[in-house]
């Protein structure tokens, strides 16, 4: 395994899980083994990937529960390209009793560990939060990919997610380092857009992706096709520009 | 108090914030009495309110961890026009702390009770997450209203958080109802917002809100000014919807 990236970010609706699905998407088809981590009890990033997530006989709470579940869990060679640890609103009841298990903060990292050899990467894919699950990605994590809408409250929120990993790279996971910040659903005609984007390249310079993301439809339509946008419209500005990060993303990895 | 109105959807970026504070701005010009709850530790609605939330003396935590402390912390006549009860990430704590404590899911009724006879509406605006505070929110409200993005994700989480709303009213509260469901950010020149519309209005009809909030600008902006878009551009088309609205949800209340 050459790396494991943890995509969050506490504010909702930025693109987590478009970013981890197509990323995913756009790697795998350049060659690279690549395992995707719904740590959502939202599920979209399974649903995303063309998994039925109430028909799952195994999710991610399983391997929570016990670390030693992880193969059995696993969904090989998804519709996708990739394979897919699931979840589902199961996942929920994990918040609570993980608070009152032994290691609560590394359970998904013991799991991975055992599947370590099997993959070139590893995406995970956050809910909209700092709980006990994004605590566990990133104690799992070597990275952090943060999407990021060029709007205010998103904004705002920056300096909390960039505390609480300084405060897990403190404690449990001393070589967390962050990926990248990606802009998302970028619109360059509106001034709030570019006023933000100005502010995160002044603030965070060389970690902000040269690659942005458009806002583009068909990067909205393609879950309800249970397709990355690479499978559903490759043709699209949404899919260039997520193969162009994945390009960019390799690249760095060599740097 | 004529009603407590949970602003409620565990699916990210829906518009649950800007709901929140423009629904209370406009009914506060209205001449009603109200009281903003806000129960997220990013405290976007503090700060879009026009509060400072880095430089708050008490905040929502010192509520749930002493309901007697309610008066102290209410920020009476902020420049939106209503009172607010502030939240920062402080209240990240609380997650953890809440799950220890005797009556963990009736600290804020307890709480907002001492001020009921003060106000006309309370609104609370709830985290992107089915957790111990949105629980809180759905104990101590009298109905939920649900701001809903038209696209495939926001659409796939609506049947966990009506059952979630559902094993509530069978526990802890059951005269929780159903204010309605908002549909914000539409764009009606893209056929995915016309195909979800469609099929929130066959499963839900009455439920759904005449108005409609579209994309705005305006509404994004507002934010970074503290204020409430009818104060900041009260001729955008933003500011007329979250009127109109305010007008429909006046009328329903007089059935
Ligand atoms: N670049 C884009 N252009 C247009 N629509 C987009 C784009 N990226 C994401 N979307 C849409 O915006 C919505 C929010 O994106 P997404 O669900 O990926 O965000 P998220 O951060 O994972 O949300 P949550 O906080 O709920 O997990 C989804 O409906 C998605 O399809
Ligand atoms: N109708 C609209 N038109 C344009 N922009 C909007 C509209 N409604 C909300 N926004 C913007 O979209 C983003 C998401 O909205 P908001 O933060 O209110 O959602 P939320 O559901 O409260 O998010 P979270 O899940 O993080 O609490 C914000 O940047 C907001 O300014
Ligand atoms: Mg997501
Ligand atoms: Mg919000």
């Amino acid at each position: 395994m050459r790396k494991i990236v943890a995509i969050t970010n506490q504010k909702g609706g930025v693109g987590k899980t478009t970013t981890c699905v197509n990323l995913a998407a756009s790697l795998a088809a350049n060659g690279n083994r690549i395992l995707l981590i719904d740590l959502d009890p939202q599920g979209n990033a399974t649903t995303g990937s063309g998994i039925d997530k109430n028909q799952l006989r195994y999710s991610m709470l399983d391997v929570l529960s016990n670390p030693e579940n992880i193969r059995q869990v696993i969904q090989l060679k998804t519709p996708a390209g990739y394979d897919l640890l699931p979840a589902n609103s199961d996942l929920t009841a994990s918040e609570v009793s993980l608070l009152e298990s032994d290691n609560k903060e590394a359970r998904l990292k013991i799991a991975v560990q055992k599947v370590l050899q099997d993959y070139d990467f590893a995406l995970i894919d956050c809910p909209p939060s700092l709980n006990m699950l994004t605590v566990n990605a990133l104690a799992c994590a070597n990275s952090v990919l943060i999407p990021m809408q060029c709007e205010y409250y998103a904004l705002e929120g920056i300096s909390a997610l960039l505390n609480t990993i300084k405060v897990i790279k403190q404690s449990i996971n001393p070589k967390l380092i962050i990926e990248g910040i990606l802009r998302t659903m970028y619109d360059p005609r509106n001034s709030l857009t570019n006023d933000v984007s100005r502010q995160l390249i002044n603030h965070f310079s060389h970690l902000v992706y040269r690659t942005v993301i458009p806002r583009n439809i068909r990067l909205a339509e393609a879950p309800s096709h249970g397709l990355p946008v690479l499978l559903y419209d490759k043709h699209s500005r949404g899919s260039a520009a997520y193969r162009t990060l994945a390009n960019e993303f390799i690249r760095e990895q060599n740097g």
